[in-house]
C-alpha cells in the first residue's frame, strides 16, 4: 500500500536500481507523481470511505458508454438522453446536495426544497455544456396510485429554479428563475431528469454566486392528503423513518457534462 | 549424417502483444469504480534492416535502420504503439464525488518502427 499513486513494491524496486540519494529517488518519483496525478485531473490520491455511495446512474452510463450494457439498456431513455449531452463531453461528474443546507417549506399545497451543491471540485479548464438534475419519483410509497392514475388527485407539477438571492426572511420569497417544469403523474417509479444547464453554466463559466436550485412540487388536487402523498412520491428529502437503506440511491442528484479540452468525447463504444 | 547446426535464434519482430493492467496490482481498485482492469496491450520486437512493409514504419525508421546497417553507433527505429485508443473509468475522486471520464491513449491498437 502506498499513500500515492505508485505502489510501494514499485518505489523500492526503483529505489534499489536508480543507484541514487533516497532524496533524489523521492524528487524523481514525486515529479513521476504528480504527472500521474495530473493525468487523472487529482490532487491527491483519493481515498473514499467504504460509505461512498455510487450512484446506479453513473454505473448505466458507465456500462453504456464502455459498451456492456445489454438491449434493454440500450433502450433506456435516460441513457439515450445523456448520450446527447455526453456526445460533446468528456467528463461526466455527480453530485448529491449539502443535506444539512436544505431548506423546507409547504405552505399553499407547494412544497419547496432548496437544495446546494458544491461544485467547487470541476477544475477550472472543464467547460461544463449540461447539466441535468435528477429527482426520484417513488411508486411504491402511494397508496392510492390506481385511483390517482384516474384523478387529478395524483397529479404534481416540479418546477426547477435557480436561486439568485435567498429569501432575506421566512416571510419572504428568494429571487429565482424557472429553469424547468412538468407535470408528473403518481402511480410509477421514475427519475424525472431537469435540465439545470443554464445555472452550472453561470456558476462555472461565469463566476456567478452559488445559492442552490430551489425544487417546488405543487400538489394539484387531494388537499393536505395529496399534499402528503405527493411529499412522499417526489423523492425531494430523506424521511424519517426507515429510510437509511434507500435514501442514498434515491436521493436528488446533479449530474454536469464537462470537457476539459483534452481528448474525445465520451461515444458509445460498440461491440466489434 | 551431419549434425543439425543449430539456428540463431531470431527475435520476434515488433508487434502488439497482450498486456492486462488489474488496478488491485497497483493499488487503485479502491477508487477506481469500474473497470476493473482493462486490455492495455504493449509493443515489443525487433525492427530489422530492412524493414518490411508491415513493421508500419516511417520514412525516418526506414532511413534510420539503413544508417544503422552501415554505423551501429546510430541504433536502429523502436518498437512503439502507432495508434492508441481511450478507454471510460468511473471513479471517485478526493472529495468522494464520482466522475465518468474519456481518457485518451489509454489502449495500444496498432505498434510499428518509429
Amino acid at each position: 500500500r502506498s499513500t500515492g499513486l505508485i505502489p510501494e513494491a514499485g518505489r523500492r524496486k526503483y529505489g534499489e536500481m536508480a543507484g541514487q540519494s533516497p532524496e533524489q529517488s523521492d524528487r524523481f518519483l514525486g515529479e513521476f507523481e504528480l504527472r500521474l496525478l495530473n493525468m487523472f485531473g487529482l490532487k491527491r490520491r483519493p481515498t473514499p470511505s467504504k460509505l461512498a455511495v455510487i450512484p446506479q446512474y453513473m454505473l448505466d452510463l458507465y456500462h453504456w458508454h464502455a459498451g456492456n450494457a445489454d438491449q434493454s439498456l440500450g433502450g433506456n431513455s435516460a441513457a439515450k438522453r445523456s448520450d446527447f449531452a455526453a456526445s460533446r463531453a468528456n467528463t461526466i461528474r455527480s453530485f448529491h446536495h449539502e443535506e444539512s443546507m436544505e431548506v423546507l417549506s409547504s405552505l399553499e399545497g407547494k412544497t419547496t426544497q432548496r437544495f446546494l451543491f458544491n461544485i467547487t471540485s470541476i477544475p477550472g479548464e472543464e467547460l461544463v455544456t449540461s447539466a441535468e438534475l435528477r429527482i426520484f419519483r417513488d411508486g411504491a410509497t402511494s397508496d392510492s396510485a390506481a385511483a390517482a392514475a384516474n384523478s387529478s388527485a395524483g397529479l404534481h407539477r416540479i418546477n426547477i429554479y435557480e436561486i439568485f438571492r435567498p429569501a432575506p426572511s421566512r416571510n419572504e420569497e428568494p429571487m429565482a428563475r424557472l429553469l424547468d417544469t412538468r407535470l408528473v403523474r403518481e402511480g410509477q417509479s421514475e427519475w424525472e431528469s431537469f435540465d439545470v444547464s443554464p445555472a452550472l453554466a453561470r456558476w462555472t463559466a461565469d463566476g456567478g454566486a452559488n445559492h442552490g436550485l430551489a425544487v417546488e412540487v405543487e400538489h394539484l388536487g387531494g388537499g393536505a392528503e395529496g399534499e402528503g402523498q405527493g411529499r412522499r412520491h417526489v423523492r425531494v428529502s430523506r424521511s424519517l423513518h426507515g429510510d437509511e437503506d434507500t435514501w442514498p440511491q434515491a436521493r436528488p442528484l446533479l449530474v454536469t457534462f464537462g470537457h476539459d479540452g483534452k481528448g474525445h468525447a465520451l461515444r458509445r463504444r460498440e461491440k466489434r | 549424417q551431419a549434425r543439425a547446426k543449430p539456428r540463431k535464434k531470431q527475435r520476434a519482430n515488433c508487434r502488439r502483444h497482450p498486456l492486462y493492467v488489474d488496478f488491485s496490482d497497483v493499488g487503485w481498485n479502491e477508487w477506481i469504480v469500474a473497470p476493473p482492469g482493462y486490455q492495455a496491450f504493449y509493443c515489443h520486437g525487433e525492427c530489422p534492416f530492412p524493414l518490411a512493409d508491415h513493421l508500419n514504419s516511417t520514412n525516418h525508421a526506414i532511413v534510420q535502420n539503413l544508417v544503422n546497417s552501415v554505423n551501429t553507433n546510430i541504433p536502429r527505429a523502436c518498437c512503439v504503439p502507432t495508434q492508441l485508443s481511450p478507454i471510460c473509468l468511473l471513479y471517485l475522486d478526493e472529495y468522494e464525488k464520482v466522475i465518468l471520464k474519456n481518457y485518451q491513449d489509454m489502449v495500444v491498437e496498432g505498434c510499428g518502427c518509429r
